[in-house]
């Protein structure tokens, strides 16, 4: 799976998830990545989300929606509310991880797996690329 | 105060250093840095944060490193079954495509069905009907196929039940 998340300079944010799912899946399955609100998620009031993982589980927890309804129902940051979600996947039994970005620019990555591959920069000058937990 | 920024991912999973190869982990970092440069180029000249991550994504699908558009993960039958999502924080629209197996890039096809079509979420042959009714562009011939997938495929058949997902345990 693949995806990204992105705010602009006016202050919109998007997200957008890729996928060819697993091997040998058979009798149509479909994961998260497609669903709105489990691997996908923008709001402008929020944050945009897209997510890798046990895609049963992210459906069943929604996790894309989660971090946007932490944030503006608990007020929590980004990094909280993207650790949280995963958090609640986890519960479920789930793994895999998110990033995310929010309404103010900043962006997250939250993962319960040994790696993700993933990459951020924005205006500021932050630059990175990593794969292994920890990096 | 932040202008614009972009996160990209290309899967999550077991990964460590003894699971991928030095050469592995060049490639994937190029490819990352390369996508994570698709998108950058667009908002550092202004650009739309749904144009920036339709063409990060895109970039990563046409990278043979990861599972999604070319060398994505081989289904049941032999055949490649894609699936994608774009949402559009302005006004929360979002597009959806599922199953879809012909279409290069399947983000750009749910971007469409998002702005041109009357509903969310398509599927199957109506996807695919949809995308060739909107000049949606096909993949080539063999365009999904890459030979580590197909061993993993074959490694599955052998096993002759369940399902899994091989190097990278997910995405």
């Amino acid at each position: 799976t693949v995806g990204a998340v992105a705010r602009d300079r006016h202050g919109h944010l998007a997200a957008a998830t890729s996928t060819g799912g697993l091997t040998g899946k058979r009798w149509g399955r479909i994961g998260d990545s497609p669903v709105i609100g489990a691997g996908t998620w923008a709001d402008d009031r929020s944050c945009a989300v897209s997510a890798t993982g046990s895609g049963e589980f992210f459906l069943r927890a929604a996790a894309a929606h989660v971090v946007d309804q932490r944030m503006r129902l608990l007020g929590e940051d980004l990094q909280t509310a993207a650790e949280a979600a995963v958090a609640e996947v986890a519960d479920l039994g789930g793994d895999g991880g998110l990033i995310a970005v929010s309404a103010d620019g900043a962006s997250a990555f939250a993962f319960n797996t040994r790696g993700m591959y993933r990459a951020r920069c924005d205006s500021t000058g932050l630059d990175e690329i990593a794969i292994f937990a920890g990096e | 105060q932040i202008d614009w920024s972009l996160a990209i991912h290309g899967g999550a999973g077991t990964l460590s250093r003894k699971t991928i190869t030095p050469d592995d982990e060049t490639a994937v970092r190029a490819a990352l840095a390369e996508a994570r440069g698709a998108g950058v180029s667009i908002l550092a000249d202004g650009g739309s944060a749904l144009d920036a991550v339709e063409a990060a994504v895109r970039a990563l699908e046409d990278d043979p490193a990861f599972n999604a558009g070319r060398g994505s993960t081989v289904a049941y039958e032999g055949h490649f079954e894609l699936d994608a999502a774009v949402m559009d924080g302005r006004t929360c629209a979002a597009g959806a495509v599922a199953g879809v197996r012909t279409i290069r890039n399947p983000v750009s096809l749910a971007r469409k069905v998002m702005q041109e079509g009357p509903h969310v979420f398509l599927a199957g042959a109506g996807a695919e009907e949809f995308a060739s009714l909107h000049g949606i562009e096909p993949a080539p011939d063999g365009w999904f196929e890459v030979e580590r997938r197909r061993r993993q495929w074959d490694k599955f058949r052998k096993r002759k039940s369940g399902w899994f997902d091989a190097d990278v345990k997910y995405g």
